[in-house]
């Protein structure tokens, strides 16, 4: 089987402020394949809480447009997952 | 061959196995290698012990790996392998550490897992077993142990990246490592298990937060341990119990080791604190793992010094 890729797959970070926009992150979750990065899982996502979650390129236009309807404000740690998974290789066969 | 093995580059799992053998064949009075069983899809389950003594002498288990895209975890192991046996004899704390302990190494904990997020998918974090009535593939090991282990719903659907399993222990790496532990009770005396990513240093509880009896002892030794780690290269560790300081989990190794009877337990939330996340550079695994060393060293004179 072919690896699988993740050519310009994002990772966002959200700055949880309230209960409130915990639920606009879950209720995301619901309906977007999400791979929760910090906390492990969508359950564990609460209040006052940093998350990082992967989405995939497709999926991140419409999760950046819910972010931005909530005017919740978020960052865009990996903008090319694949990229990254390449670039960890970064020191060179002793 | 699996190629040369490189403690400042991540290691597949063929290149780990040779690497074990070569450490026990290069140093045949520090490092034995036990195999404690073996993963759902036949792969060994090896632990190195490393140290000078008996089996009678205080030891302290250290497992990496037990979620397989958390890379820089099973680096670690590796690099702490390798520091013990060559520092043994030139370094003070080091060569006291293993004339009087013995130091049980899990290098990789889901070796399947491991060699999915090598071979097939990167971001891959549970075991590979088969779950039944399910199209959805892997257990979470650090949700399998048999403590509080179905006290949060969320953790029983299999497609869930924290599925706790159908029973607790039912993953064959789960009941390795716990019947190792339990057959090893009298003489550990500490369990250290290393995560990545988000630089903390947790201890119990996960799956409450009432305090567990020693809470001081361990916050005291989790606060200087960041304190000595952070000596290196200022690197901020935060510390803490799980459940206050992360949120709630059931089921995980630290506190089942806690509640065995294993009075000193701890986390390691490897680096770093998201720039990277899973994806550290291997330009900064050496410097993970020399800060982390104090640390650990740090908590192993602490057991020394205070366990009976």
């Amino acid at each position: 089987i072919a690896p699988v890729r993740f050519d310009r797959e994002k990772v966002f970070r959200v700055k949880i402020q309230d209960e409130k926009e915990a639920n606009i992150i879950k209720d995301l979750a619901k309906t977007n394949e999400i791979d929760f990065w910090y906390p492990d899982a969508m359950h564990h996502v609460a209040a006052q809480m940093t998350v990082d979650f992967r989405v995939s390129e497709k999926e991140s236009q419409s999760i950046q447009s819910a972010l931005d309807q909530n005017k919740m404000p978020y960052q865009i740690l990996i903008n090319d997952l694949q990229e990254e998974i390449e670039k960890q290789f970064d020191v060179k066969e002793d | 061959k699996p190629g040369r093995h490189s403690y400042r580059k991540y290691n597949s799992w063929d290149k780990i196995v040779a690497w074990t053998e070569k450490m026990v064949n290069k140093n045949p009075k520090m490092v034995s290698r036990i195999q404690i069983g073996s993963t759902v899809e036949d792969n060994p389950l090896y632990v190195l012990q490393i140290g000078k003594g008996g089996e009678s002498r205080k030891a302290i288990f250290m497992d990496c790996g037990i979620h397989a895209r958390e890379w820089v975890s099973p680096a670690f192991c590796q690099w702490f392998v390798y520091q013990a046996i060559k520092t043994y004899g030139r370094k003070k704390i080091m060569t006291k550490l293993l004339d009087r302990m013995n130091f049980y190494v899990l290098p990789v904990f889901n070796v399947d897992g491991y060699i999915w997020s090598w071979t097939q998918n990167r971001m891959w974090r549970k075991n590979r077993s088969k779950n039944q009535n399910s199209k959805c593939i892997g257990t979470d090991l650090n949700r399998n142990f048999n403590v509080s282990w179905n006290s949060f719903h969320n953790t029983g659907n299999p497609c869930q990246d924290i599925y706790r399993g159908p029973a607790p222990e039912s993953e064959k790496e789960t009941k390795a490592v716990t019947d190792f532990i339990r057959s090893h009770l009298k003489t550990i005396k500490a369990y250290i298990t290393f995560h990545s990513y988000s630089q903390m240093l947790l201890f119990p509880y996960g799956y409450t937060t009432d305090k567990p009896p020693n809470h001081g002892d361990l916050d005291k030794v989790a606060k200087i341990g960041t304190d000595v780690l952070a000596t290196r290269y200022e690197t901020r560790y935060i510390y803490g119990p799980i459940a206050s300081t992360i949120y709630p989990t059931s089921g995980s190794s630290l506190d089942w080791a806690y509640d065995l009877g294993i009075k000193h337990t701890f986390a390691f939330e490897l680096r770093d604190k998201g720039k990277f996340g899973f994806l550290l550079p291997e330009s900064r695994i050496k410097s993970t793992c020399r800060e982390t060393m104090l640390a650990v060293k740090f908590i192993a004179k602490y057991i020394l010094k205070h366990t009976s």
